[in-house]
């Protein structure tokens, strides 16, 4: 089981829709600063259903929505879509790859899919829990996320592992 | 709830101790937790101590002492609880080459069973890929991403003790 | 002593703003008392804007990007309020090549007029030396030192303006 | 003027005494994780007149004293001896080298010398501000500094301009 494709649009410094393909084992993102490293990893975590506005570095939730350049105007969404491969079924659905996305507007609504059919936030953090992935606080470490760790409080470290248990 | 924490936390100790061995070569560290009367609010409290050091607290430690206890409270968590897909965002720029060497070692044992993803800078790092994501800015400050299978991804060879300073 | 802290804060604010402009090209940045009717009290807001984007705020620059914008404004005190003798420990690591160029070049130029000594893991920062201290434990746990002199330090050539991308 | 020398004994890792020259220009500290090289930036702050123990990383002002390793016992004093050069006489007292020490046992009491000579801590800041060496607020920067300038609110910045003007 793995993250077989994303499709972003209008998320951050995507403003182009980009679909990457990823594989098993080892992958490296490199690039200047500023390009939008840290950009793709807040887009997984995003779609995987990351609730903190600030975890994505911005003031509310609209903020991920990209804001224009000098030369490219705002756009009033953004969507990231994520293809799971699930040929060896861990996730309990009769199907080999599964879709998640999430979309949200100006207006700071958030929308979930899998499969293309609308679906709660409960739906989502349900059918990835089945299969480890969970939320992004577990799988997810974020740029300065390792000293967040050490400078944190021992009952805020605790959120680590429940979210895992 | 409190079952699954319990056991999740004691999972997660057991792999804290084998990971610091792992990374502190003749060190010892342990999760301990704040409060073990009342384990539904308990804290943890993170104790590492490198090899020929006395010190217990995490903050005596030197910087790249810091990252190594925080990737094996993290990996400890990835172990004790596996994940099909994980991510991490410029984990390793404090660490000299021996420890880049142990961190590489560690993720390429994560990469068999599962999907890893690292935003980096380190050329070490790009060296055991076997896809790499180029990102860039396009002329009007947008995100681009070009993907560039790699050859012969080289598995970092076991560093040994002769190599230990 | 407020005459004195007036005339320091418009000094750094003007050499803030040029150094914002060397370490991003195309971009802009000031300096802005949060309360410029009760100056004994006034903090110091940091905007920086890269070139090619939109935003003001701080908290949404990259990793990188924030590492320049403190730099800017450390180097701004630095020039507008000079010392015989700078140290820095690490402040490099999360720079891409050419951002590591830009700051390199900066440093030779403080060089020029005083002592500066910077805690490195970068080998490109190494190569602008004249003396290294090469750093190691003993088998007892405590540190010694050798130092040795440096042949023909490279001072790093102008990267032009065809280098940026 | 510069920094000419430094004498270090029984501070933090360095039990041994340990003498080091410097020169003007470009200098760099390396060496592995742990191995003291933030622990020689701490000495030279520490000689300036830095009075914050959390700058130090420690507890206590007394912590920064060799606590002992597995194989070594822990000492009861430490002391940090600086020798700056004044061939320039920026400094306005009739000697070509300046030597500022500081010792400090484990009651917590600190000791200051200039040339050998009991002084107060407002003498050796009264003789260093004239040379701009200053505190080392202005001049040192220390590891992990950069994030913490961005990450202080904006009055607390304000201490950055105020030390150096
Ligand atoms: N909503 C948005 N709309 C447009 N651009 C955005 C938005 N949010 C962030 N950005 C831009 O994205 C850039 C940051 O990208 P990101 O943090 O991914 O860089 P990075 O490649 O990780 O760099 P580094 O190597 O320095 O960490 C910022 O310069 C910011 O201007
Ligand atoms: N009072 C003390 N007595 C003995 N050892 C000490 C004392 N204070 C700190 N140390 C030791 O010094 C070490 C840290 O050294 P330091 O922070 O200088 O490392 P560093 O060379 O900067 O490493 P890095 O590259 O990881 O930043 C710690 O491992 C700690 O055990
Ligand atoms: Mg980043
Ligand atoms: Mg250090």
């Amino acid at each position: 089981m793995f993250l077989r494709q994303i499709q972003i649009r209008g998320f951050k410094s995507f403003a182009d829709k980009t679909v990457l393909e990823f594989i098993p084992g080892v992958s490296v993102i490199v690039g200047p600063n500023g390009s939008g490293k840290s950009n793709l990893v807040d887009a997984i975590s995003w779609a995987l259903g990351e609730q903190g506005a600030r975890a994505l570095r911005g003031g509310q939730m609209a903020d991920v929505i990209f804001a224009g350049t000098p030369s490219r105007p705002a756009l009033g969404m953004a969507e990231v879509k994520l293809v799971i491969d699930n040929e060896a079924g861990l996730i309990p659905v009769p199907m080999s790859e599964i879709e998640v996305s999430r979309s949200i507007f100006r207006s700071g609504d958030s929308e979930y899919r899998i499969n293309g059919k609308l679906v709660r936030l409960l739906d989502v953090q349900e059918l990835l829990s089945e299969s480890g992935i969970g939320r992004a606080l577990h799988t997810v470490v974020g740029q300065g996320q390792l000293e967040e760790v050490l400078l944190s409080r021992p009952e805020d470290r605790r959120k680590y592992i429940e979210e895992a248990a | 709830i409190q079952e699954s924490f319990d056991a999740a936390f004691r999972d997660v100790a057991g792999q804290f101790e084998r990971f610091v061995k792992e990374l502190f070569p003749g060190g010892e560290g342990r999760l301990v937790l704040t409060d073990p009367a009342h384990p539904l609010e308990a804290g943890i409290e993170i104790e590492a101590s490198p090899g020929r050091k006395r010190v217990k607290r995490i903050s005596l430690l030197s910087g790249g002492e810091r990252s190594l206890a925080a990737l094996a409270f993290l990996f400890a968590i990835f172990t004790a609880r596996p994940s099909p897909f994980y991510l991490m965002d410029e984990v390793e720029p404090a660490l000299d080459d021996l420890n880049l060497h142990r961190f590489l070692r560690l993720v390429a044992g994560f990469a068999r069973d599962a999907q890893v993803m690292i935003v980096t800078h380190q050329k070490r790092t790009m060296e055991i890929a076997s896809m790499m994501y180029g990102v860039s800015l396009n002329k009007d400050g947008t995100t681009k991403i070009l993907c560039q299978r790699l050859e012969h991804p080289e598995v970092p060879p076991d560093p040994g003790d002769a190599a230990s300073p």
